[in-house]
């Protein structure tokens, strides 16, 4: 992985018996950025990192060490850990009425499965009662997954015969105060942030429905596009948290890095497995040591 | 970016940024620059309209792996045109890939153009894991006039294959498209499973003239990974690269070429019945230069 791509070039530099100059730390921030973006970190975020160790880096420590190697890639673990920031993994509850998850994303990103991971890990993490709605009245049989994945939680699923997915939410909630339930999860229609008509649309539901959360649920293989449909989300919607879904692929996910930075807000969530027990609280921790590598 | 300007130090710097933006990867960004670098040197190229120049024909060179057919030619294969040997029916489709990329869409507009071109279809509903997978391709078989074979959920999809590829050859579908699961190649017994679809297949005596691997344009450099794996259990004849309409470029097509010989074959656009169309190189190129 990257700390060993960083030890091999350092070895390498302290093998020609030289001092380590700050031509050498720049050789090695080259290798930096390359692996970076291997690894599907975005281009701005890799760039503020290389500039940030850069900084670090050419101070008189690291030409001064013994074992420049160590120091640079303890300088670029600091930085990755620092822009992931802390973990966060809480919902905003309401103290009266249904509290109102909104899950929204691009397509085939996950939502309608996690919308049911989700209900289920609440339910157990925090005692909730949930209601799933399904709100995705565009994609064929939408309603009959959510349903599906609903039943085999014993969870109620909320739908309705109409075309507005404003009518099925604003129902939904109805439904969830008269029912008991002080949970419900919004599944969306997948939607690409430059569809005008689209983003009206959940900016329509957003307003009408003034969600305790609004989750982006993205699909952790996206490459450089990551950063900027999660910027035009939060751009159109405000984010309170972003869910990173197919973490049980082998991809290195280095969009995780970028998006605090350009949205502000937390991953909360790691989707990890197919099953619907597999949910998992987002541990930046680990996160930073898989984009390592 | 090409507009008035030096073909100077900045301006190669900033076309590798448009480049990995683009998602080509930083190795194959740093090659084209330093190429276009030492060719401006050289005196060959002068100039950033000769430098687009260059770009657009090399590119679009990058994406003709060897030996595969021109795209245009692509959406009907060899088996399906007229005249058709009765021994050569059903042609066989599969459509691979990882979760949500848009397989199951797919089969639903090929299966639309196939039916416009005359021809008869026939859906394989593979994927027997996911909830309501039959159902969304029943939705698909009625819009497209495709007759289905479908399962219980949780049945063994090489039986649906199985039994799709009877009916097929009964019937005398000129085509049968067999969509299926979405599965990472990462997970070993699902790649297995996948294997054994054509295994099945071949013991019933047929084979897949088709076996394309379907691909979300905004994936990052796991695609690669992705195409190498797939290829170890499938004959993969080619790649489909869904979500084109969005803002990214599909930049991984150029490594996935170069890496696998694969030829990219069709280019979704849309989620519309009509939003898929034989592989553009020259469109996409132009795409993808700043
Ligand atoms: N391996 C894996 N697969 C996942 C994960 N999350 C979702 N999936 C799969 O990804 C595919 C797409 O999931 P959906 O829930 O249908 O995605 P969606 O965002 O609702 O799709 P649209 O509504 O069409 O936009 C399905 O095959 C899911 O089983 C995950 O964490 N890991
Ligand atoms: N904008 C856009 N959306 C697309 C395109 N192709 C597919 N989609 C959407 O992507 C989502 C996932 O498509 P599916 O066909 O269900 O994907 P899949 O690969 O079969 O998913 P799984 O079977 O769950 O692995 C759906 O919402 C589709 O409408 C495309 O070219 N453009
Ligand atoms: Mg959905
Ligand atoms: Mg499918």
């Amino acid at each position: 992985g990257l700390s060993d791509k960083l030890q091999q070039v350092f070895a390498r530099l302290r093998g020609s018996g030289r001092r380590i100059s700050e031509q050498d730390v720049n050789e090695s921030l080259r290798a930096i950025r390359v692996a970076l973006l291997e690894a599907d970190v975005a281009l701005e975020a890799v760039k503020a990192l290389t500039q940030a160790i850069r900084e670090q880096a050419v101070g008189e420590k690291v030409l001064e060490s013994v074992r420049p190697g160590d120091m640079v890639v303890k300088i670029v673990q600091d930085e990755i850990a620092r822009l992931l920031g802390a973990s966060d993994t809480a919902i905003r509850y309401r103290t009266e009425g249904p509290t109102v998850i909104l899950m929204c994303g691009l397509q085939g990103s996950g939502k309608t499965t996690t919308c049911a991971k989700l209900a289920r890990l609440l339910a157990s993490r925090d005692g909730r009662k949930p209601l799933l709605a399904a709100a995705d009245l565009k994609r064929p049989a939408a309603i009959a997954q959510l349903q599906t994945l609903g039943r085999e939680l014993g969870f109620p699923v909320y739908s309705e015969a109409v075309a507005d997915p404003v009518r099925v939410c604003t129902g939904a909630v109805k439904h969830a105060r008269a029912e008991g339930r002080d949970l419900v999860i919004l599944d969306t229609a997948g939607r690409l942030h430059v569809d005008e008509e689209l983003m009206r649309e959940i900016k329509a539901v957003h307003a009408a429905l003034s969600p305790d959360e609004t989750l982006l649920v993205l699909d952790a293989m996206t490459g450089q596009d990551a950063v900027r449909s999660a910027r035009a989300f939060h751009e159109t919607l405000p984010l309170d948290g972003l869910i990173l879904t197919k973490l049980d692929s082998d991809t290195r996910g280095g969009a995780a890095l970028s998006l605090r930075h350009a949205t502000g807000r937390p991953i909360k969530f790691a989707g990890v497995g197919e099953q619907l027990d597999k949910l998992e609280e987002f541990h930046p921790d680990r996160m930073a040591g898989r984009i390592l590598g | 970016l090409f507009g008035l300007r030096k073909l100077d130090t900045d301006f190669l710097n900033e076309l590798e940024e448009a480049f990995i933006a683009a998602d080509l990867g930083p190795m194959l960004a740093g090659e084209l620059v330093e190429e276009l670098g030492s060719r401006n040197r050289s005196g060959e190229i002068a100039g950033v309209e000769q430098a687009k120049a260059w770009l657009r024909a090399e590119l679009a060179r990058q994406l003709m792996p060897a030996g595969a057919p021109a795209p245009a030619a692509a959406l009907t294969p060899a088996a399906v045109l007229a005249p058709v040997a009765a021994a050569s029916k059903p042609a066989v489709w599969f459509f691979l890939g990882v979760n949500g990329s848009g397989k199951t869409t797919a089969v639903g507009r090929i299966a639309h153009r196939l039916q416009g071109e005359g021809r008869s279809v026939l859906l394989a509903a593979g994927d027997t894991f996911r909830a309501a997978a039959g159902a969304q391709l029943e939705i698909w078989a009625e819009r497209t006039g495709s007759a289905i074979v479908r399962h219980k959920e949780g049945g063994d999809p090489a039986a649906v294959i199985f039994d799709a590829y009877d009916a097929a050859k009964n019937r005398g579908t000129d085509v049968l498209l067999v969509d299926t699961a979405g599965r990472l190649h990462n997970k070993k017994n699902l790649m297995a499973e996948c294997e054994k679809m054509f295994r099945v297949l071949a013991k019933r005596g047929g084979q897949a003239a088709e076996v394309f691997l379907v691909l979300d344009a905004a994936t990052g450099q796991n695609a690669v990974q992705q195409a190498l794996l797939f290829r170890e259990v499938a004959p993969l004849t080619g790649i489909i690269l869904t979500k084109l309409d969005g803002t990214a470029k599909g930049g991984i097509a150029f490594r996935l070429v170069r890496e696998t010989g694969l030829p990219i074959r069709y280019a979704g656009l849309g989620e519309g019945m009509e939003d898929i169309e034989p592989f553009n190189a020259a469109a996409f190129v132009d795409a993808i230069l700043p």
